[in-house]
Parts: C-alpha cells; sequence; structure tokens
C-alpha cells in the first residue's frame, strides 16, 4: 500500500505544534512539514510500520539536514589556521555574548592556546569593566580604549598586540545591537572592513522565539556571520532557536551555552539536540 | 505578512455581504499563523482562533463582514491583554526581576528618569550581586542622571541580598520611589526563586515588576508563571520593542500574572521609555 494525504494530516500536524511548543519559528516549521509531506506521500509503505514512525523519523532526518548542513570543528580551525586568528562576537542586545567569550577564553586556555581580548564594546555602561573582571579572573590580557573609543580600533589594536607578543587568538567582544538600526549595523561592517576577522561568531540565545530567524539572517546579510552560538538552553531546553538560526543562516553552530558559569559551554551535537526537540 | 494576506482574504469577504465558513477558515488561518509567528503561545492561539470563528459565524449578515473579522480580532486580543497598568506617582519601592539580559538594569535607570521627569525623587537599589560589574553599570547609569544609587559596597563585605536592600532603602528614606534591580534568573534555579521570593517578604515592595524581552518565545507563559509564584508580579515591562519582535509572549506573561503591561522599552537611551498602548501593541503586532 501506498501513503496518503490522510493518514500523513495527523501525525504531522501533531510534530509541528510540538515543534512550534520547542520555539521552532513559523516559517522553518512549515517548510520542513511540507518537505517531509512531499517525500513520503506515495511512498511504498513497509509491512508493519506506521504512518507516525514514518513522519517521524522523516522529520527527524529533515532537521538533521538543517543542523548539520554546515559542520565547523572548532578546536580544529584554530589548530590549523594561521596566527593570529581574530574572532568577533556579534547579536542583538543581552543575548550572552561577553559570558560567551569569556567560556570560549576558557576553553581555549584548556587547549594550551594563548588567548587576548579585545574590549570593543566601547558603548554600553559598564561593558569594559564586565570584560575587564572575566579577563582578570581568567589570566587573560585585555585591550581596551575610552569610553565611546571607535570599536574597530580597539579590535585592530588588540591584533596587533597578539601579533607583537605571539597570541593566538583575539576574541573581540561588541557591543549588543539590533539589526534595525543602521547606523549600528555599518559600524560591524567596518569593523569587519578595518580588521578582516578569521571567524564572524553570530551569538544569540534559545529563549528567543520566532525572531531568531529574522535577526539571523538580518545579521547575515548585512555583516556576514560565519558561525553561530546558541545561549541559554539551561533555560529552555528544547533548543527550536537552534533550527530557527541553522536554516536561516546556512552556517553552523559551533557551541551551546548552558549556563553562567565558565565551563557551561558544550560542543553543539545535532544528535543531542533533535532528540530533545522530538522527545 | 498578515496585513496583506489578511487585506486579501478579507477582500474576497468584501466580494460577499455574508461570511461563509470557507472566507472564515481562510482568515482564522492568516490570524494564526500571524500570532504564532508573534510568539502568542500556541495553546492560546488555538483557543483565541476558536473563538474568532465561533464569533465570525455567528453573525450571518453583516453590513460590512471585513471590518466585522477585524473588530472581532481586535477585541479577543484586548481581552487577553487588557488594559495598561497604571504605576502610580507616589511613593513606593519597585523591585525589578526578570530573566538573564532582558534589560531589567537599563529599565531601573529608564524608570528613575520617568519618575524624576514627574518631579518625583527617585533612588535605585542594587541587589545584583552575581553579574560581573552589575554595579557599576547601574552605578554609572544612575550618575548619568544625577540619581542616588546604593550597592553592597556601601556595607561591610558578605552581606546578603536582603541587607543590602533593606540597608538601601533605609538610606533613601527621603526618596519618593526606590527602584530595586536584581539579578537575572530563570525558573529552574530554585535558591535565586527562593531568593526574590525572600526579598519580597522581607521589603515588602509595593510594586514588582517583570521585565520581558520583546523576542521571548514559547517559555513566555512558563516563566512568568514562575516569577508570579514566586513574588506575585503587579505589572509588566516589555523591553527592545525597537527590534522586530512582535512581543506576543506578553500575552501568556499578562494571563498567566493576571496583571498588565505598564511600560515598553523602545532603545538604549534612559529616555527611550514609552507609555504602554494597547491598541498601538496590537497594530504593531499584527503588522
Ligand atoms: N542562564 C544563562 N544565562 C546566560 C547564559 N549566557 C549568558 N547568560 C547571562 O545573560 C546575561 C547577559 O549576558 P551578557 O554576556 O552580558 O550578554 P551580552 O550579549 O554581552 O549583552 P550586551 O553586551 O548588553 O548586548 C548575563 O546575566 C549572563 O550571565 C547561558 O548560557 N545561560
Ligand atoms: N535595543 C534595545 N536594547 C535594550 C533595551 N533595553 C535594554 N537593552 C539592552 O539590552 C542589554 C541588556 O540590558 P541589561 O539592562 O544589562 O539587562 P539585564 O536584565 O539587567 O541583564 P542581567 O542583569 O544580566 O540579567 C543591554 O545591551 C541594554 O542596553 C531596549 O528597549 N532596546
Ligand atoms: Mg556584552
Ligand atoms: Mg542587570
Amino acid at each position: 500500500t501506498v501513503l496518503g494525504e490522510k493518514e500523513l494530516r495527523a501525525p504531522l500536524e501533531e510534530l509541528e505544534v510540538a515543534l512550534l511548543e520547542n520555539d521552532a519559528a513559523l516559517s522553518v516549521v512549515e517548510e520542513l512539514i511540507s518537505q517531509v509531506k512531499r517525500d513520503l506521500v506515495g511512498k511504498r509503505k513497509k509491512w508493519g510500520v506506521d504512518a507516525e514512525g514514518l513522519v517521524k523519523n522523516a522529520i527527524r532526518d529533515a532537521l538533521l539536514n538543517i543542523l548539520s548542513a554546515q559542520k565547523l570543528d572548532f578546536d580544529e580551525f584554530v589548530s590549523n589556521r594561521e596566527k593570529p586568528i581574530n574572532i568577533a562576537f556579534i547579536g542583538v542586545n543581552g543575548t550572552g555574548k561577553t559570558t560567551t567569550i569569556a567560556k570560549v577564553a576558557k576553553r581555549l586556555l584548556s587547549y594550551g592556546h594563548s588567548v587576548v581580548i579585545a574590549a570593543a564594546d566601547t558603548y554600553r555602561a559598564g561593558a569594559t569593566e564586565q570584560i575587564e573582571q572575566h579577563a582578570s579572573n581568567l589570566g587573560i590580557k585585555l585591550i581596551k580604549h575610552q569610553y565611546g573609543a571607535d570599536p574597530a580600533a580597539v579590535v585592530y589594536d588588540t591584533v596587533k598586540y597578539a601579533k607583537a607578543n605571539r597570541k593566538e587568538v583575539v576574541l573581540s567582544d561588541t557591543a549588543g545591537r539590533m539589526h534595525t538600526s543602521v547606523n549600528l549595523m555599518e559600524q560591524l561592517n567596518k569593523i569587519r572592513r578595518v580588521t578582516k576577522p578569521d571567524m564572524v561568531i553570530f551569538v544569540d540565545e534559545a529563549v528567543a522565539g520566532n525572531d531568531a530567524v529574522e535577526r539571523a539572517k538580518r545579521f547575515d546579510e548585512l555583516v556576514g556571520i560565519d558561525a553561530s552560538i546558541l545561549t541559554k538552553l539551561d533555560i529552555d531546553e528544547n533548543g527550536g532557536a537552534a533550527i530557527s538560526i541553522a536554516h536561516s543562516t546556512s552556517k553552523p553552530i559551533l557551541f551551546l551555552g548552558i549556563g553562567q558559569g565558565y565551563e557551561d559551554l558544550k560542543k553543539f551535537d545535532a544528535e543531542w539536540l533533535v532528540d530533545k526537540l522530538l522527545s | 505578512k498578515l496585513s496583506n494576506s489578511l487585506k486579501e482574504t478579507v477582500r474576497k469577504i468584501a466580494m460577499s455581504n455574508r461570511i461563509d465558513k470557507h472566507i472564515v477558515d481562510e482568515v482564522v488561518r492568516d490570524i494564526q499563523r500571524a500570532l504564532i509567528q508573534a510568539d502568542v503561545k500556541i495553546a492560546l492561539v488555538k483557543e483565541l482562533s476558536n473563538r474568532i470563528r465561533e464569533r465570525s459565524l455567528k453573525e450571518k449578515m453583516v453590513l460590512n463582514p471585513r471590518e466585522h473579522v477585524i473588530k472581532v480580532v481586535y477585541e479577543e486580543l484586548m481581552t487577553v491583554l487588557g488594559k495598561a497598568v497604571e504605576v502610580p506617582l507616589a511613593s513606593q519601592k519597585i523591585m525589578m526581576v526578570g530573566l538573564h539580559g532582558t534589560g531589567k538594569t537599563s529599565t531601573c535607570a529608564k524608570l528613575a528618569r520617568y519618575f524624576q521627569k514627574k518631579g518625583l525623587k527617585p533612588a535605585v537599589i542594587c541587589a545584583d550581586v552575581y553579574r560581573p560589574a552589575a554595579s557599576e553599570q547601574l552605578r554609572q547609569l544612575c550618575d548619568r542622571i544625577g540619581v542616588p544609587f546604593f550597592d553592597s559596597a556601601n556595607l561591610p563585605q558578605g552581606k546578603g541580598v536582603v541587607e543590602i536592600v533593606k540597608a538601601g532603602v533605609e538610606e533613601f528614606e527621603k526618596y519618593d520611589v526606590k527602584i530595586i534591580d536584581t539579578a537575572g534568573r530563570h525558573a529552574l534555579e530554585q535558591e535565586m526563586i527562593e531568593e526574590i521570593h525572600e526579598l519580597r517578604a522581607k521589603v515588602k515592595p509595593e510594586q514588582r515588576i517583570l521585565v520581558l524581552d520583546a523576542s521571548i518565545g514559547q517559555q513566555a507563559s512558563v516563566q512568568a508563571r514562575a516569577f508570579d509564584d514566586a513574588i506575585g508580579i503587579t505589572g509588566i515591562i516589555i523591553t527592545k520593542m525597537d527590534g522586530t519582535a512582535k512581543g506576543g509572549g506578553a500575552l501568556s506573561a499578562v494571563s498567566e500574572t493576571d496583571t498588565g503591561i505598564a511600560f515598553v522599552g523602545t532603545g538604549e537611551t534612559v529616555d527611550d521609555l514609552e507609555k504602554f498602548e494597547s491598541d498601538r501593541f496590537l497594530s504593531r503586532m499584527l503588522g
């Protein structure tokens, strides 16, 4: 017998709701569901396999496809790339960029790499003091300028420092900003042009809903994203936002932030996340 | 976006003077998609669309079907959203709580500025002893607008959050509005939830505001409920509405906390705080 639309409808709807309730964006879920429907309708149904099981497996494969479309091993990248490596962290306000830099710095140190941090958020109150504290906790050199200084200049100076002092990795913290601000997005572009980062990492939070698609898309369009890190998975375990971000940027997700401590960073595992989403 | 597709489907209704089930189903589907994309809780979207469908079909013949359906949608959403919450221009203690990075600290300064412009004397107390440079951040914001600031540095080392706030309230006895900033926390952090529960019990702030990021997704109701259970929320502030997020999570938060929205944050400067207006909020949400 052949799979028909009718018997696929209920399991597809059920999974659609489950994904939406786990914070996967509507546009991505709709695309996913219609693709799975196209693939399954008219397919020969094997003995003893029910429509529900088939749908779940098809969704699982489609999700894994979205998440593993682009793979990038951060540790390998750092090991193989010519030094110093300049990595910039960007994203909207409050997503966890500064805290994530501290976590990545800790991880790099544990692998024996030397790190210097660029305090390129020269705008927000207490931003320099915040990352200064993290740098001091980790015993890492920090380069900062006056409040209000040009962020591109801070990054530039930090890369210069790295070259002169044989530091392998520069981690640049930038101010949070809305993709709706033309000036602030242009400022990021300037940082990119002037300092030519080896990697631009978009940091967003798992707590965000449908807007995760729009902001990832806009940041990628206006500035360019090489990879993403998804934070606050300890708050919202389901990580549907990972699907939204991976799908709208087609860029790899490197790490997941799972708390506020320096150890709370785990390597992204697509299978693990998909199991959580479909459990 | 809803406005275009909704315009299209209700244009079809306008072609006929009667509302038939087929057209209503189409319009309701469009509304569902708009609400889901606006981050309204899925269960609430289902509930709302049933009521909208039911009400739209009840009146088979109307003078203007298009306006009728839109009116129903607005009314149903307004029922959930309720009226704006008025924070009184009076002597009070205001406690700010919410998830990490939602804008509590920035909003403390914005609120202080708001009361200052209204002729009251605000003062700010920092009860966030966890985040690196949290005090420094808030101190800088307060210095910029000439508002007095109190934090753990004013006390001997190792004082708890309750002691810090009590000392601050005492210090600022001559000030009208005392605004208390707390650390970000979430529903699963038992000790942190217990902390604000104790703070509320010992300090008795008249206002307990939940600061919510406009982009919050389906977690809104779970988190709002946890904060409400812990301290009884009296009002909500939605931040970062200058982005593209529609703030649908606010609907869930309003219904979970049985309160309303007081203000909206619309940017990073201290003046970027507006009083909440439900029809502006809804027309922005429905695109
Ligand atoms: N629970 C949890 N909190 C996190 C995580 N990552 C960051 N945070 C918290 O989120 C809040 C904001 O973190 P920041 O690092 O200041 O965020 P940011 O993106 O640099 O913020 P801006 O620079 O203001 O745009 C802080 O309270 C962090 O401790 C995470 O993975 N889990
Ligand atoms: N664009 C925009 N940014 C905002 C708004 N409100 C706050 N922010 C920014 O959001 C980021 C986080 O704000 P904070 O005030 O540090 O947030 P918080 O809730 O105190 O963070 P934690 O104490 O770590 O939980 C900062 O970059 C703020 O400037 C707003 O309405 N619009
Ligand atoms: Mg930061
Ligand atoms: Mg804060």
